[in-house]
């Protein structure tokens, strides 16, 4: 079991780096055990965006912890694949340039993992493969509506629907 | 091993039936606040096999049931099915589709079907794992927990890697 | 003390079933005292958006549980305005429709309240007296640029900037 | 009673000098991920007298000190200035604006003053609770807090309308 871990945490570490410097275009971040066992030690993680000192984690701004956290997922999600990931607005709190830089990391994973994403941001519809648009137009009831890329409103009812 | 669709009718807010299509890429699901999307989430969560009320945002089971609008009365079921393409017989089933349904009702009574047959939900827990979908806490990330994964204890960062290995 | 807390509870009360059909252009919501000794007694909260049924606080979605949240913070300063509020990126986990009478509303309090605004939605900027931008130009180095509403966008460092 | 303007130099992120204006009505701050919005919010905190080093997201007060780029030497002194228009007299004193402002060294040592006159924290906090500013728990809301107004217990939220009465 010992040694498993160790892989898998020596595997997810290197991806970390990567993974990081790709969403954050430079930095660099780390994985480290703490003092002890290793059977049973916690881990402490280094992120440093580019530019900027080596600080605590918790100095880190709202989008740039969220950025940090999903770099960490798409590293497991390297060694690990899972056939099916459900975000829910996880690019809540980041701006547009890093919506993108997320989205845009996303496709990459496609080919092993299919995604249900949840999201506000037109950046992430556009980066996917089905849209569908759920309503209220009862109040209370929610239907399932078409939903054009463009304008992301809902219009008759209908099955999946891929954007232009 | 993909996932072909999900079902549902008499989940939460979702009192008609609703279909999803999976792409094999992203789908992705939107609307206005308040309108369903998250309500989704719960319902794969719940028939991925999530036993806890609470972990679905609700008091008691009886929360995920259809509790009426100012217009509608409430229903006595909820049901959600998912459908796992097995055209490449990764699972140990000779069908092509892999069905798995859970029901509760208002009675407290629970009932689970592989391909519309009645089982137990021990068995749909063995047939996911040989899929590997739902086992790991780091393929479902609900609202607003995205930075728990970094601001989480070093334990709970450990326990993720270890899900993994 | 007991009945300057009562006077208190109860025009807040009030208030907050005003605030709530505002933001939420309809439905209803209540405060009231737990059982037991008045002086010590904890508060719940009611909240039902339009046409739905009366349910648990907890079955409320992300958007719809911020918005409460915004009605009660209303209610509490029509009882007892603070001179200055601070909200860092309230409106995060609003649609288009609620930030914009998020946005709406906050004005109607700038008589009494002078408000500082923390957003990445364009609608409660247009809602802005003065805005400022912050830029990281050089990493890791915060400073001050004047913004034009429409592009939001950076450009030289200057003083406030009021909206055209 | 209005705030007129806050100055800060060597907090956090901000090296150079700040001066943020404010408007009678509403003053929005924009900008990408990272770069120094809630940092802002922190200084105002901070001036009103936030004391806990963890409530200004750091680890030890030292944090809220500039601690240099990858080009740029960390500094030695925080200091941040908030400037309250004082021409209604509402405060009992006789300028017409009033300025509070508070400094930490990397030594430990801290510094108060009030119109360039150096004081104790008592004296500043004093001043505050005549304004009313920064007293309530309920006007400031920190980024991802908004929720827990309605989602704490039923006693925090007796305590935001305690603070009211
Ligand atoms: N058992 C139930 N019966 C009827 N309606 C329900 C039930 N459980 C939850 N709801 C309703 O579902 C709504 C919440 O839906 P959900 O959380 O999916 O919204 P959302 O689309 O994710 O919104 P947001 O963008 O704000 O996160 C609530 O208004 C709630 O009243
Ligand atoms: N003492 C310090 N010295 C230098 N930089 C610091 C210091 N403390 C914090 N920072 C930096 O400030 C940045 C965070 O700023 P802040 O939290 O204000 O961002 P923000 O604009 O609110 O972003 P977001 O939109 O993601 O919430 C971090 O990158 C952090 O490294
Ligand atoms: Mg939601
Ligand atoms: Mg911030």
């Amino acid at each position: 079991a010992r040694s498993r871990f160790m892989t898998t945490f020596e595997e997810v570490r290197t991806n970390f780096m990567t993974t990081f410097q790709t969403l954050f275009e430079g930095g660099e971040a780390d994985l480290m055990l703490e003092e002890g066992d290793p059977l049973e030690a916690g881990i402490e993680i280094m992120a440093r965006p580019g530019g900027k000192r080596l600080q605590s984690l918790a100095l880190l701004s709202g989008g740039e912890t969220a950025l940090t956290a999903i770099a960490l997922l798409f590293a497991i999600y390297l060694v690990k694949p899972s056939p099916f990931c459900v975000f829910d607005e996880v690019d809540a709190p980041l701006d547009d340039a890093n919506v993108r830089r997320f989205a845009g990391a996303l496709r990459q994973f496609t080919s092993d993992t299919q995604f249900l994403v949840v999201t506000h941001n037109k950046r992430t519809m556009e980066a996917a493969d089905y849209l569908y648009g759920i309503t209220m137009e009862e109040p209370g009831l929610s239907k399932m509506v078409s939903v054009r890329l463009e304008d992301a409103e809902s219009d008759a009812e209908s099955d999946a629907l891929e954007p232009a | 091993m993909r996932l072909s669709h999900l079902e549902m009718i008499g989940f939460k807010s979702f009192s008609t039936r609703l279909k999803v299509k999976f792409s094999d890429g992203i789908t992705a699901v939107v609307g206005p606040n308040g309108c369903g999307k998250s309500n989704i989430v719960d319902a794969i969560r719940w028939a991925l096999g999530e036993h806890r009320a609470t972990s679905l945002r609700g008091d008691r089971m009886e929360d995920i049931i259809f509790n009426g609008t100012a217009a509608r009365k409430p229903l006595g079921m909820a049901e959600v099915s998912l459908t796992i393409d097995n055209s490449e017989q990764m699972l140990p089933v000779e069908y092509s589709e892999v069905t798995i349904t859970r029901r509760y009702f208002r009675s407290g009574a629970s009932e689970y079907q592989i391909n519309k047959v009645p089982c137990r939900l021990k068995d749909i827990t063995n047939l996911l794992l040989d899929t590997g979908m739902g086992a790991h806490a780091y393929s479902i990330i609900e609202q607003g927990m995205v930075e728990s994964v970094v601001n989480g204890s070093p334990l709970e960062r450990r326990q993720l890697i270890e899900e993994a290995a």
